[in-house]
């Protein structure tokens, strides 16, 4: 249980910066 | 009792602040139980160098549980107010308080059906920015064109006033003059000829 | 208002723990479960209590120190210390992850793709200017292309009425 909760919150930490940073590309490869 | 699994402590610390304290508790016991042990091999250490000692080892084990046992009770009465205050005070996040990288989730909040508005209005943005660009490409091509159909035009219009000089040349002011006094001269040059023409003839007959 | 940091909170937390635990586990109590020895030797007695003492107390105070240091936990607290004081101000709930990341995504991408609009709304009003400045030259060249026609038309007619003048002119001049 203590694993999957540090697993979840680590990703809710981190992914929505990765994903971000996906979208940014795209909206730049987009705008280019 | 519902357990409160603290996610938002542990995305902000990296752990469960539970897990954390079962750790500490952990450690803690354990050197209890390690001083513990190792005060009995002091006094077992001790008892051996007194000779005819009537105290047995397993007399010491049972004096070691009953301090220990009573010890391990304080000990875990104690953790457990100590623990309380550790996930109230220090390892909780305060529930009127945002986590640095949650910010947005209050300045920009926004519902999936907003995101979609906004994502369907970006797209007709990007259609009515191409749409401008071809517009601007059809636009900068007719430019194009003008300027060659007013470079022909101008042409001609400066074939017209060349025309025009022609006559200007020969001390005409204007084209119309230009022609009759073409027309005059031709006319003089007609009779000129005939002139020529007689006179030659007379020449033969003499 | 003048909180103390959780570090310091932390320290004396355990202080007060060790003090409470020693406190509980007297010489007293402790002479008492080990009474026969005790009686027999009572100064190495004392002398094994202060050393259980002082090595209960330099063990637990070291976990605390290894644990600080392994999870960098002074830094982290005093982050979050710096935190909690920057949204003292506030008093209703803050937001929390709803457990649908889809959800919980929108807001975090909404700034970018707000920018990204604005971004495209002020390209497509320049670019709209720019066409209709075009828009306006090309009518302006349409009326100047007129013009010129115009012109032409005009030499062109004069010319014609000169060519029938001189026709008729030369048919007059020809005459015997």
């Amino acid at each position: 249980f203590d694993e999957i909760i540090v697993d979840l919150t680590t990703k809710r930490k981190q992914y929505p910066r990765k994903i971000l940073e996906c979208v940014i590309k795209t909206i730049k490869a987009q705008h280019e | 009792m519902s357990v409160d699994p603290m996610t938002y402590e542990a995305q902000f610390f990296g752990f469960t602040p539970q897990t954390c304290m079962l750790r500490i508790y952990i450690a803690f016991q354990d050197y209890l139980f390690e001083v513990m042990q190792a005060v009995e091999q002091v006094i077992l250490k001790k008892l051996d160098g007194i000779p005819g000692c009537e105290i047995s080892p397993v007399q010491i084990r049972k004096c070691t549980e009953k301090f220990l046992c009573f010890m391990k009770g304080r000990f875990d009465n104690l953790f457990g107010k100590m623990e309380e205050l550790f996930l109230q005070l220090i390892l909780r996040i305060p529930p009127h308080i945002l986590l640095p990288e949650d910010k947005c989730q209050e300045s920009h909040p926004c519902s999936e059906e907003e995101i979609q508005l906004l994502q369907q209005e970006i797209e007709q943005l990007q259609e009515k920015y191409k749409t401008e660009l071809r517009t601007r490409e059809a636009l900068l091509a007719e430019l194009e064109e003008q300027k060659i159909v007013q470079a022909k035009l101008r042409q001609t219009l400066t074939l017209f006033d060349e025309l025009e000089n022609v006559g200007r040349d020969r001390g005409t002011n204007d084209f119309r003059e230009g022609l009759v006094f073409l027309v005059q001269n031709s006319r003089k040059l007609q009779n000129i000829r005939d002139n020529v023409e007689r006179e030659s003839k007379k020449l033969k007959i003499s | 208002s003048s909180t103390i940091s959780r570090v310091k909170l932390l320290d004396t937390m355990v202080d007060t723990f060790l003090q409470k635990l020693v406190a509980a586990g007297s010489y007293k109590r402790f002479s008492d479960c080990y009474k026969r020895f005790y009686q027999l030797q009572p100064d190495m007695t004392q002398r094994i209590y202060d050393k259980f003492i002082t090595q209960l107390q330099a063990s637990i105070r070291e976990e605390i120190c290894e644990i600080k240091e392994e999870g960098n936990l002074e830094a982290v607290l005093n982050s979050l210390d710096k935190i909690v004081e920057e949204g003292r101000d506030r008093k209703e709930p803050a937001w929390r992850p709803s457990g649908i990341p889809e959800k919980d995504l929108c807001s975090i991408m909404a700034p970018y793709f707000l920018q990204q609009r604005d971004t495209l709304r002020h390209h497509v009003q320049k670019q709209e200017a720019k066409n209709r400045q075009l828009a306006d030259a090309i009518l302006a060249g349409r009326k100047q292309v007129e013009e010129l026609q115009l012109q032409i038309q005009a030499r062109q007619q004069a010319f014609q009425a000169l060519h029938r003048e001189q026709r008729e002119l030369l048919a007059v001049l020809r005459e015997p």
